[in-house]
């Protein structure tokens, strides 16, 4: 989706995405 | 475990099948981090049991910018505290689990 990012570093991939709004309030 | 103000769950259930895990790691309490990082924003990566640490896991979080340098070393104890209690919780389990 648009609001999902991947970043590539050193041959690690990390896909950045939105917290859940669920989460958020849990915390 | 200390709060690092930092949450890392798994990202998918862990069918111990391989040493993979896909881990998910966000910020829960930002006044407990030190320098810039991105709030609302959860970052996916796998984790390899044999073959990662998570001190260079957080290497990698810090060069590709989502945190700062000072805030390396609470980003690789959340991920060691989350995988020290997957990896005692796999060893409860049945083989496979």
């Amino acid at each position: 989706s648009s609001l999902t990012q991947v970043v590539h570093s050193a041959g690690r991939r990390f896909i950045v995405s939105p917290v859940p709004e669920s989460r958020l309030r849990e915390s | 475990a200390e709060d690092t103000g930092l949450r890392v769950e798994l990202a998918e259930e862990d069918g111990c099948s391989n040493s993979s895990l896909a881990l998910r790691l966000w910020v829960e309490d930002p006044k407990k981090l030190k320098g810039k990082h991105k709030d609302n924003e959860a970052i996916e990566f796998s984790f390899n049991l044999e073959a990662d640490t998570p001190e260079e896991v957080a290497y990698e979080m810090v060069k590709s910018g989502f945190f700062h340098e000072s805030d390396s070393k609470a980003v690789a104890k959340s991920i060691r505290d989350r995988v020290t209690l997957i990896k005692k919780i796999r060893e409860k389990k049945p083989a496979g689990c």
